[in-house]
């Protein structure tokens, strides 16, 4: 089996601000195949709380129109996640 | 051969097991190697016990790399049994407290995920077991613990992240885990468990909003164990009960030894706060472990002043 490559993938931080911005989280995951970082699957999510997912380059677009039409603000805590894992062995052999 | 092992680098489980050796014959008097089980793809799971022979002394058992994507986990583990070992006889606090306790240290509970998520897939969260009428694999093993595991929000989900299993304990790591401590329970007065990432001390309870009996002297440890690890590089951690802190869950390691009896038990949750997540640089690892022996150390010297 090839190894997964998450090329494009992204982090995105969320922090929904009441109940209905909640469930427009709960909808997104449900038509989007979202990797819940933290908490760690989408019935943990509350409000006022940091949430943070991994999504692919190609759902992220209408991830970030349905964040912007709701006005939800959001981070991109990492831009490409493939470039991210290959930096994270920044020391050398000894 | 596996290559060469380094505690400021992330080690696959092939540089592991060989490590856990070269501790053994390293320090044969201080550490010891012992197979609790295997997993469901017949890897070994491996404790090291460092500290002196005797049983009855208390003990403190920690464990790493329940999550298989939390690298940084496995690494705190290492160093942890390193650091041990090297500073008997010659750190004044390490020796005092090896001279009266033992630890069991469990460098890595999901070795199954460990591997997978070193080979196939980088953020792969679960073990590695067949689930029956699906074609979605693994088990979440924090969720499989034998403690209000028949309770929402758990999912039935084998396909999901945080999938509960068929039955508690069902799966051979969180059993072998289990197992081993039930038959150490007369000497073990702390249980660990060290996660990634979001920088909390967390302890019981995770099920339920209700505070544990003894929650004021778990605040009171994971404040001064908080402070501890902060004065190294002013790391700001926060601390508290999982269900309010974090979030709730059931079927936690933590809950599960807290009803078994053992008072003291703790969940890190290490660096960072979300710049790398689950990616930590192997450049951080040194600082991250450093600053967390200074709160293990403190839990372990409060265990000895102050439980029986």
């Amino acid at each position: 089996i090839a190894p997964v490559h998450f090329d494009r993938e992204k982090v995105v931080r969320v922090k929904p601000q009441d109940e209905n911005q909640v469930s427009i989280m709960k909808n997104l995951a449900k038509d989007n195949e979202l990797d819940f970082w933290y908490p760690d699957a989408i019935n943990h999510v509350a409000a006022n709380m940091t949430v943070d997912f991994r999504v692919s380059g190609k759902e992220f677009q209408s991830i970030q129109s349905a964040l912007d039409q709701n006005r939800m603000h959001y981070e991109i805590l990492i831009d490409n996640l493939q470039e991210e894992i290959e930096k994270q062995f920044d020391v050398k052999e000894a | 051969i596996p290559g060469r092992h380094s505690y400021a680098k992330y080690n696959n489980w092939d540089k592991i097991v060989a490590w856990t050796e070269k501790m053994v014959d390293k320090h044969p008097e201080m550490v010891s190697r012992i197979k609790i089980g295997s997993t469901f793809e017949d890897n070994p799971l491996y404790i090291l016990k460092i500290g002196k022979k005797d049983e009855r002394r208390k003990s403190v058992f920690m464990d790493c790399g329940i999550h298989a994507q939390e690298w940084i986990s496995p690494a705190f583990c290492q160093w942890f049994v390193y650091q041990a070992a090297k500073s008997y006889g010659k750190n004044k606090i390490m020796t005092k407290i090896l001279d009266r306790m033992n630890f069991y240290v469990l460098p890595v509970f999901n070795v199954d995920g460990y591997i997978w998520s070193w080979t196939q897939d980088r953020m792969w969260k679960k073990n590695r077991s067949k689930n029956h009428n699906s074609k979605c694999v693994g088990t979440d093993l924090n969720r499989n613990f034998n403690v209000s595991w028949h309770s929402s929000p758990n999912t039935d989900d084998p396909c999901q992240d945080t999938y509960r299993g068929p039955a508690p304990e069902s799966e051979k790591e969180t059993k072998a885990v289990a197992d081993f401590i039930r038959s150490h329970l007369k000497s073990i007065r702390a249980y660990i468990s060290f996660h990634s990432y979001s920088q909390m001390l967390l302890f019981p309870y995770g099920y339920t909003l209700k505070l544990p009996p003894n929650h004021e002297d778990l605040t009171k440890v994971a404040r001064i164990g908080t402070d501890v690890l902060s004065t190294r590089y002013e790391t700001q951690y926060i601390y508290g009960p999982i269900a309010s802190t974090a979030y709730p869950t059931s079927g936690s390691s933590l809950d599960w030894a807290y009803s078994l009896g053992i008072k003291h038990t703790f969940a890190f949750e290490l660096r960072d706060k979300g710049r790398f997540g689950f990616l930590l640089p192997e450049s951080r690892i040194k600082s991250t472990c450093k600053e967390t022996m200074l709160a293990v150390k403190f839990i372990a010297k409060y265990i000895l002043r102050h439980t029986s």
